[in-house]
């Protein structure tokens, strides 16, 4: 990452991440933070669908922002 | 490999409204089975660790997309990580300045500087005084309208961002004296020449009208500061000016005009007080011995900067640092070295001084920039500058940092935001608009 963290600790295990078997989760604190909600809306797209994602914030109301990407694996691929 | 399926966020506190300068930004991440885990205790450490989740996800061949087995701890080292841009010089729009958010954002800058007027153009549209920027306006499309400011300061709330205004007087002000009479009249040979210095500490119509004026500005920009410049006073008119000249004898100041900005400063920040603001100064006003709040925080801009550094924290103001980040000087090759090497805690001082160093700004004025320009000659630069204000101290070698920057502007890139090469020949996997 960057700017580089205070500590950190990786390894080379993977884990897969797909558009439709990913959320996130909030505690109950957190759930009335509208803040949060769109933070997550954001990256969301911004971890999925990097490339449409500044039209999408820039022009949030325009109807051509739709994202509509297909993911390059299928949630069956990864099953597999 | 497993599926990621969800990322728990926990956060400790309840959500605030607006970041500050204590705020909380530390959390810790944590991806080891299918269920990753972000803690922080405020929403700005969660924001933050979201944007670090972001980086940690990359395209891998056989996944799509993948994530390592990951444990990170952080924090920022630095409570005051800036980005000041210059709307006066040149007009840059909302949509480029939103862009340019997003950019802080991604390297987890949280400051906005937001330099809006200067002597060439005042494109802030006052309520109180929407003449200001009628006739300071490079014209009436150059302009920031009261709908844009909440848009944009809303954007950056969004994003963890704080906005800082900078209204600076009483030099830098040509564009607003062509509506209001505040400037002091320049004479030539016992006769009004026709030009105008700084505004005219001695009639008290000028404090009458920035006490309108800064009530307005303690309104419609939430942040607890208020940037209020105070540098560069050039003294010349002021000496040329017979009602000057009297009002210096009256006040006992005798020849000594830095008396006379002090003088102006001290009502400034006595008025900027009463609505309740803190405010950042440029280091000239400290130079100039005026009394400030004690929160006030200094911003170094002079060299040699470990000198002014000790200087200021000395006197125990809290402290920015720029001098060094000064990205509009732009030089051929790999310049974003210099700024990585430069440290906000590199001067002689005590442990207790450098604690009041809060952090620093990158500085982008706009002389040679406009939208055209402004996004690719900040950024990537502006991210060394972030990583020094954000990272552990002890991270400070350039070379092992540059294939993970090179990364950085692919990152930007591979985000819609047109990013400038640094290092030398390359390539990104994902190009600009291909």
């Amino acid at each position: 990452p960057w700017p580089q963290p205070q500590s950190i600790r990786t390894t080379l295990q993977q884990f897969a991440l797909h558009p439709a078997a990913f959320h996130f989760l909030v505690n109950s604190t957190s759930q009335t933070c509208d803040l949060l909600t769109s933070a997550f809306d954001r990256y969301y797209k911004l971890i999925f669908y990097p490339y449409s994602y500044l039209n999408y914030i820039l022009h949030p109301e325009s109807p051509n922002n739709q994202v509509n990407y297909k993911p390059k694996k299928s949630l069956d691929d990864l099953r597999d | 490999a497993t599926l990621l399926k969800r990322l728990n966020v926990h956060i400790q506190d309840p959500c605030e409204q607006y970041p500050t300068l204590e705020s909380d930004e530390s959390y810790t991440l944590t991806i080891n089975s299918d269920n990753g885990m972000l803690e922080s205790v405020s929403i700005w450490g969660a924001i933050r660790g979201l944007e670090t989740f972001s980086h940690l996800v990359y395209p891998d061949e056989n996944l799509g997309l993948a994530i390592n087995q990951t444990v990170i701890n952080d924090f920022p080292r630095f409570q005051h990580r800036g980005l000041l841009l210059d709307t006066s010089r040149h007009f840059i729009s909302i949509k480029t300045l939103k862009m340019n958010l997003e950019a802080m954002a991604n390297s987890k800058m949280n400051v906005f500087h937001f330099h809006i007027v200067d002597d060439q153009s005042f494109p802030y549209e006052s309520r109180t005084f929407p003449d200001l920027s009628g006739a300071g306006a490079y014209n009436q499309e150059h302009v920031y309208s009261q709908d844009d400011i909440a848009d944009l300061i809303e954007f950056a709330r969004q994003r963890g961002i704080r906005v800082i205004v900078e209204f600076d007087s009483p030099g830098h002000t040509q564009s607003w004296g062509r509506v209001i009479d505040v400037l002091t009249h320049c004479y030539d040979g016992g006769k009004p020449n026709n030009e105008y210095g700084p505004m005219d500490p001695s009639r008290n119509s000028t404090f009458d009208f920035l006490k309108k004026m800064f009530s307005e500005v303690a309104n419609v920009f939430p942040d607890h500061y208020v940037h209020l410049g105070g540098d560069e006073v050039n003294f010349d008119c002021w000496r040329s000016n017979p009602n000057v000249t009297a009002f210096m004898r009256q006040m006992g100041f005798g020849n000594d005009y830095s008396l006379l900005e002090q003088y102006y400063m001290q009502n400034l920040v006595n008025i900027v007080a009463s609505t309740g603001k803190g405010y950042a100064v440029w280091q000239e006003i400290i130079d100039n011995n005026v009394t400030v709040k004690a929160d006030t925080v200094v911003e170094v801009w002079k060299d040699p900067y470990p000198d002014e550094l000790a200087r200021v924290t000395k006197l125990g103001y809290r402290t920015l640092l720029s001098t060094c980040w000064y990205l509009n000087y732009i030089s051929y090759g790999r310049d974003w070295v210099n700024y990585y090497k430069c440290d906000p805690q590199n001067f002689p001082g005590t442990d207790a001084q450098k604690k009041l160093v809060v952090g620093g700004e990158a500085c982008m004025w706009g002389e040679f920039i406009d939208a055209t320009n402004v996004i690719s000659t900040t950024w990537p630069r502006a991210a060394a500058v972030a990583e020094r204000l954000w990272s552990a101290a002890n991270v400070t070698d350039p070379n092992a940092a540059t294939s993970r920057l090179e990364e950085h502007r692919c990152r930007y890139l591979r985000r819609g935001i047109p990013a400038a090469p640094v290092n030398g020949p390359s390539y990104c996997e994902f190009e600009y608009n291909r």
